[in-house]
């Protein structure tokens, strides 16, 4: 196929952070925070 | 988050992991630049500190909350996360700062809607209270950069945070810069008052004019005015917006004769970096024979008499508006920036007027791209607006597309097109780093919150048809004209099609005046694509450690005149050794001590049932050998 004049480097997509993550399906805290052990809130 | 042991050292130690991308790179010390203006944090490449971050591009962004005195820790940038705001927001993070909408107080600023929350995920949403958080005396932030946005975690298409106060609704979750409470948060969590790079900003509403002074050697005195009958009619900072405010400094041409000049200095400034950027609005509306020239001032102890030395002639035919400049220093000793205005030829009244400087240790942007009459090009039958072609440093031609026509958004992408130099460049165009930035024109640098993004050429990436993309545009890119009608070749574009809402453009001080400004800057950036894992040894260290390697990340230092290896640790484990050779933990130490206690009691298990078994044999032999010299009597007595 021939490739667009412009090459949009989001795919047209406005992607917030948490949006990136849940589409890699990482399940992080808040979306974007790892936690460890010793800091665990409830959650 | 509350504790102080989470807190980093002013200067944060960091490694740029091999598997991060070029783009993201450059983005990241963008980044950094930000944190170094706006706040007292500032970054070193690691050197063998106890704790540092490692800046990695893993799955996704994000990071830990806090300093968790790992040693290495981790923070990633990931596909898609290579946007400058993003950067500092994981940084935040990683400095210690929670989402603001999960403060205790935040129900009364915003309501979640728990039925539009996607299944399972409701647990981001939970608030805590004071033990955990703490917002440090700042009001509730609705543009802090830490917020989520309207449609974190939906499971529709409609708002699972709803602001208390509507207006607030499309400015939550913005990713473009730190908002004045994330700054300010910030400085009183690192208990810091300045900043690395910033120097000064004047906007002239304050009588004493932030201490600038007017020069005794020449003919004539800048004026603090509100309006000239010439124009401007209003200053720049406010923009006729706030009636009996709004001042700017102006040099009155007709009140001296040509070749006069007026000399205004800044007050005295200490450079800590050696390069400055200065940033000012120029309004001319004397005669296109005036001048501008901008000098510095030095006071060194070489320089008695105070060197005076011309930087830049501005001459700029007056068309009635006000205009961005940007001017490149390079001092090093304490010093003042002096405004000069000259009269030229010519009757006309007015003058030079100059208003909202910044000075600030940061690199200027290479190019300036002036949008008049902005509202007029929205929703213009084209849709596409394309910049005048400029010259990026190492001398590849570009222009830069603006598309106004996809409402809501506006597009931006950056094409390279032929030029005058393109039988001496290299092609693909490789590692050219692209910075666009619709400047916010706010008076004061630092509560600027401009929109910036950036694309970096890589020579191997190839079209559909083969093509390399960043090829030679005479080879791949198709035919257009200059208005004056000079033939040339355009490659593809290359940028966002969402660079930001035209909403959120009209917002702050994005349009000014129906004007904007776009910020460019090319730099190539090839000398980030090696590896940054090694610390960087100390003066003098280098020649005894270099027959001594310490393995396993240890750092070689010297003692007593002597190498020796400072081996990695962590929370329950560590290197030892003479060259950190050998592992510990906290479990090797636990199964040390188990198999110790097992082996001893069976060893005394072993002694124990040895001794008794040799006892009990003893026992029976005396027995035996007894009853056989025995007579028994009186059996059945």
């Amino acid at each position: 196929l021939p490739t667009p004049e412009i090459f949009d480097v989001d795919g047209g997509i406005d992607q917030d952070i948490f949006d990136i993550n849940e589409d890699l399906g990482l399940d992080l805290f808040e979306g974007d925070i790892r936690l460890d052990g010793v800091q665990e809130r409830n959650s | 988050i509350v504790g102080e042991s989470y807190r980093w050292p002013h200067t944060i130690p960091y490694v740029l992991d091999d598997s991060l991308e070029m783009n993201a790179r450059g983005v990241i010390l963008n980044a950094f630049e930000r944190y170094r203006l706006k706040t007292c944090i500032d970054f070193k490449p690691w050197s063998g500190e106890p704790n540092y971050i490692s800046v990695f591009k893993g799955s996704g962004c994000w990071s830990s909350v806090g300093n968790r005195r790992v040693g290495k820790q981790e923070l990633s940038i990931g596909k898609g996360c290579d946007r400058i705001a993003t950067v500092q927001h994981e940084f935040l993070h990683a400095l210690g700062f929670w989402h603001e909408q999960s403060r205790s107080d935040r129900d009364d600023y915003v309501s979640i809607i728990w039925d539009r929350i996607i299944s399972g995920k409701k647990n981001n949403f939970e608030s805590y209270d004071d033990r955990q958080t703490d917002s440090l005396n700042v009001p509730y932030d609705y543009s802090s950069v830490m917020h989520y946005s309207k449609t974190a975690f939906q499971n529709g298409s409609e708002p699972t945070i709803v602001t208390r106060i509507p207006d607030f609704m499309d400015v939550i979750g913005q990713r473009m810069d730190f908002s004045d409470s994330d700054i300010l948060k910030l400085n009183q969590l690192y208990n810091c008052s300045s900043s690395l790079s910033f120097m000064e900003s004047c906007d002239f509403e304050l009588e004493n004019v932030c201490g600038m002074i007017q020069s005794s050697e020449d003919s004539a005195d800048w004026q603090r005015v509100s309006q000239v009958p010439e124009g401007p009619e209003s200053d720049h900072s406010n923009m006729g917006r706030c009636k009996g405010s709004g001042f700017f400094m102006h040099f009155n041409r007709s009140s001296v004769n040509e070749g006069a000049t007026a000399m205004l200095g800044s007050r005295i400034l200490y450079p800590k970096r050696g390069f400055q950027c200065l940033q000012f609005f120029l309004y001319n509306s004397g005669s296109e024979y005036d001048q501008l020239n901008i000098y510095v001032r030095e006071y060194s102890a070489a320089s008695v008499n105070r060197t005076l030395t011309l930087v830049e002639e501005i001459k700029d035919v007056p068309i009635g508006s006000w205009q961005l400049y940007h001017v490149t220093l390079k001092v090093t000793n304490k010093f003042r920036v002096v405004f000069g205005g000259v009269r030229g030829a010519g009757a006309s009244r007015g003058g030079l007027s100059i208003d909202d400087i910044n000075l600030s240790e940061t690199q200027c942007p290479h190019h300036v791209w002036h949008i008049r009459n902005f509202t007029q090009l929205i929703g213009s039958p084209s849709g596409s607006v394309y910049s005048p072609s400029f010259y990026s440093s190492k001398g590849y031609a570009f222009q830069i597309r603006l598309n106004l026509s996809s409402l809501p958004n506006v597009g931006m992408y950056f094409h390279l097109i032929s030029g005058a130099n393109d039988d001496q460049l290299e092609w693909p165009c490789p590692w050219q780093q692209v910075t666009m930035t619709i400047l916010d024109q706010n008076p004061d640098i630092r509560q600027r919150m401009s929109n910036k993004r950036s694309i970096t050429t890589d020579p191997f990436m190839t079209t559909g048809n083969g093509d390399y993309f960043w090829d030679r545009p005479s080879k791949v890119g198709v035919q257009d004209f200059f208005p004056n009608g000079t033939q040339f070749q355009r490659g593809r574009g290359y940028g966002y099609s969402v660079f930001m809402t035209h909403e959120r453009l009209k917002s702050r001080d994005f349009m000014k005046g129906d004007d904007v400004y776009i910020l460019l800057t090319v730099e190539d950036i090839s000398h980030l694509n090696t590896t940054q894992n090694e610390p960087t040894p100390t003066l003098g260290v280098n020649d005894l450690c270099t027959n001594f390697k310490c393995e396993n990340d240890g750092i070689c230092i010297l003692h007593n005149g002597k190498a020796e290896c400072r081996c990695p640790s962590g929370e329950d484990w560590w290197y030892m050794g003479e060259r950190c050779e050998k592992r510990g933990s906290t479990r090797d130490t636990i199964v040390i001590a188990v198999s110790s206690t097992v082996a001893v009691f069976a060893v005394m298990l072993v002694i124990t049932l040895v001794s008794v078994y040799c006892t009990r044999k003893k026992y029976h032999q005396e027995t035996s050998s007894k009853t056989a010299n025995m007579t028994l009597e009186n059996q059945h007595a």
